[in-house]
């Protein structure tokens, strides 16, 4: 506050932060971009492990999620309210007509962040045939698993094992290499085998699960990735009607999982913390991968309110074995209709 | 965060039946936005 008048001086230190940030925030802008216009060109990104995402490792990302948590949980005072979460929306384009509440209702970040819209917002798609989407988000990888291991990509360069992701599943079609057939336009196909022990891994947790499906069909497995980016809605929808049989909860690492990090941090999404739920639909075998992310870090279940996500006690147990629980009653589990909320991503 | 959903379906050809009626399909591409209830494939 300069003697003169009431001018306010910003400090030389602050100055030279907030221009750092600016430069940092249009160079990261100038690389999404640049990304942008490599996939429009049909260019696919490739796997290149660089040193910062070796650094990512080292550091205290859990520690830094649940602080972030501890931020955005924070309430604010009601008249700030509006401003913050319109410049939240601004930052990563959100829609705030859908939100369901006034603004000022919205006690803190964390709150608005996992806020449910206005009835009507997203119509499900009544064609009993269709898969809708669970999320709202951005299509990175989708296709068709083929082969003894089943691999999806996770950019060109690098994959990653469907059994490494959802964990030793009792359900889970294993394709053997001998059970691959050709048709007559030589494209690979997966013919189902009633009796045959190569088809499931009888599991003694749900050893009454068996394929209910004609014997005459013929089935493939289906993958989809959806990222979601920060200003997009964090609910998680049933995709289809389906039993939820089992769910998994694997406590990994939180590392983000922007493109930059899928295109340099190897089994990304292998390593992070996840909930994996896993059960039938009328065609067979579905399962659902939630994967956390460092300020994304944990993950509600409606259908199992009492599971905690993102633990302190759990930071150096990721190489352990995932929690388990099968849902009652046995082999019919929890059922749920398309479009049901199932799960909620929280900040922190 | 990203969701990945893994799920069996009918595919294009069965070796008993040549009708491809029961073949699903996605209805996405890559780098779509999508949103909840959209269908990804039939």
């Amino acid at each position: 506050n300069s003697s003169k008048g009431d001018s306010f001086l910003v400090p030389g230190a602050t100055l030279a932060t907030i221009v750092m940030l600016g430069a940092l925030h249009a160079r990261r802008l100038y690389g999404d971009k640049k990304l942008e216009e490599a996939r429009e060109n049909g260019i696919e990104i490739e796997f290149q492990p660089d040193v910062k995402a070796t650094f990512l490792r080292l550091l205290p990302l859990r520690s830094i999620s649940r602080f972030w948590g501890f931020l955005a949980s924070m309430e604010l005072p009601i008249w700030i309210r509006p401003y913050v979460y319109r410049s939240w929306a601004r930052a990563f384009h959100s829609n705030l007509e859908e939100a369901a509440k006034p603004l000022d209702k919205y006690a803190s970040l964390r709150e608005f962040f996992v806020r449910t819209l206005k009835d009507g917002s997203r119509p499900i798609d009544s064609d009993p045939c269709c898969l809708i989407s669970p999320v709202d988000g951005t299509i990175l990888r989708f296709g068709e698993l083929k082969g003894a291991g089943s691999m999806i990509e996770q950019v060109k360069g690098f994959s990653y094992s469907v059994s490494s992701l959802l964990g030793a599943s009792p359900f889970l079609p294993v394709i053997a290499e001998e059970d691959i057939q050709q048709d007559s336009e030589g494209q690979e196909i997966i013919p189902r085998h009633e009796n045959k022990k190569s088809w499931w891994r009888i599991s003694l947790a749900s050893p009454k699960v068996r394929d209910p499906a004609p014997a005459s069909l013929t089935t493939g497995l289906f993958y989809c990735v959806i990222y979601l980016k920060p200003g997009d809605y964090h609910r998680i929808h049933s995709p289809v009607d389906w039993n939820v049989l089992v769910r998994r909860h694997f406590s990994g690492r939180l590392f983000p999982l922007n493109e930059r990090a899928a295109r340099t941090i190897r089994n990304l999404y292998v390593e992070n913390e996840r909930i994996v739920l896993e059960g039938r639909w009328q065609e067979g075998f579905m399962a659902i991968a939630a994967i956390g992310a460092t300020t994304i870090g944990s993950i509600e279940l409606f259908i199992e309110p009492e599971l905690w996500t993102n633990q302190t006690r759990k930071n150096l147990l990721h190489s352990e074995p995932p929690e388990e629980r099968v849902y009652e009653p046995e082999a019919v589990g929890v059922m749920l209709k398309k479009g049901d909320e199932v799960a909620a991503f929280n900040m922190g | 965060s990203t969701v990945i959903l893994i799920f069996q379906a009918p595919i294009s050809k069965s070796l008993e039946d040549d009708s491809a009626s029961s073949e699903f399909r996605f209805c996405i591409k890559r780098g779509d936005r999508i949103h909840v209830g959209e269908a990804l494939g039939r």
